[in-house]
Formats: C-alpha cells, sequence, structure tokens
C-alpha cells in the first residue's frame, strides 16, 4: 500500500486544477 | 524548467488544435506554417487571413524562408501581446528563430511555443483553451503550468 504516493497524485492533480482554475477566472489584460 | 521536455510537452498541446499541416515534430514545425494556423485560430481577428497569406506555404525548404516566416511569427506575437492583450514581456529570452530554421533547434522552438502558448492562454477564448489543457495528460499539463508560469513572471 502507498499511501503517500497515491496523496501526493491527489496533490498534484489539485495544484494542477487550483491553477488553471485561477488562470480561468484571471481577468485579461487587454485594454477595454 | 527542463526546456527540452517543454518542446515536446508543447508540440503535444499543439494536438488539441485541428491543423491541416505536419505538426508532430520539430523539423515539421520549423517552417512556421502550423504555428501561423494555430495564431490564425486563436485570434482571427489578429492574425487575420491576410497576415496567414504572407506566411509561405510552398516549397518552404530553404531555411531562409523558414527564418522569414519565423520572423513574421514572433513579431506577430509580440505586437499582439502589446496592442491587445496589453501585455509587454520583460527579461524574457526571445526565441532565436535562425536556430529554429536552420536545426530546429528544440530549446529555440520550445520558447517560440510557450509565447504562442501564452496568447492562448490570454485571448478572448482563452476559457476553451485552458480547459483543452486541463483535459490533457498530467505530465502536459505541468510542463504547461511551469511555461505559464514562467511567461506570468516576466509581464
Amino acid at each position: 500500500e502507498n499511501k503517500a504516493g497515491a496523496g501526493g497524485a491527489a496533490t498534484s492533480e489539485g495544484m494542477l486544477a487550483n491553477f488553471f482554475n485561477s488562470l480561468l477566472n484571471k481577468k485579461s489584460g487587454a485594454p477595454g | 524548467m527542463d526546456r527540452e521536455v517543454l518542446c515536446e510537452s508543447l508540440i503535444v498541446w499543439l494536438e488539441t488544435f485541428n491543423l491541416d499541416v505536419p505538426h508532430g515534430n520539430a523539423e515539421e514545425l520549423s517552417d512556421g506554417i502550423a504555428m501561423s494556423k494555430v495564431l490564425h485560430q486563436i485570434a482571427p481577428d489578429y492574425f487575420t487571413d491576410s497576415w496567414l497569406s504572407r506566411v509561405k506555404t510552398e516549397d518552404v525548404t530553404n531555411w531562409r524562408l523558414k527564418v522569414s516566416n519565423l520572423k513574421k511569427i514572433l513579431k506577430g506575437i509580440l505586437e499582439y501581446n502589446i496592442e491587445i492583450l496589453g501585455i509587454q514581456i520583460h527579461d524574457f529570452q526571445m526565441p532565436d528563430v535562425n536556430a529554429i530554421g536552420e536545426s530546429s533547434n528544440h530549446i529555440e522552438l520550445g520558447r517560440l511555443l510557450q509565447l504562442i502558448l501564452g496568447c492562448a492562454v490570454n485571448c478572448t477564448e482563452k476559457q476553451e483553451y485552458i480547459q483543452r489543457i486541463m483535459s490533457m495528460e498530467e505530465s502536459v499539463q505541468h510542463a504547461v503550468m511551469t511555461a505559464i508560469q514562467e511567461l506570468m513572471t516576466k509581464e
């Protein structure tokens, strides 16, 4: 059993999801 | 950031675009034709049919023709960032388009693809492009995230 490994994968997935979701919500720098 | 891995990952990312020209490796990308079509899909109002027509597509085997195309692409990306996105990129090592045209240099191609990625995740249709990235393999997502983070520090 490799709980640390499974947890690490979940953390990695969560980190990616957080990053890309924050990018989705980021306001564009475009003028206007 | 491992720039070899970055280049390979961004070539995989290009598979999310509907392209009718070869784009599976650095050699196939070195003439700039596929990248110009990607930019046309990302921002068709800026990288217009007229802009696309100035990219040579016939018999682009000579390195000088490749470099000519690549220069148009790099110039277009930088102007799009400033004029449309309002982003001025500082302290980012710009891709050496001569090295891409002459030898399909992976490191330099990776830098150019990184700038195209920046256009995709900041354009008006960014939601679609980001969601496509989120559906990709985790290792590719990691490389893409790192590439975007680096660009964000240079804005």
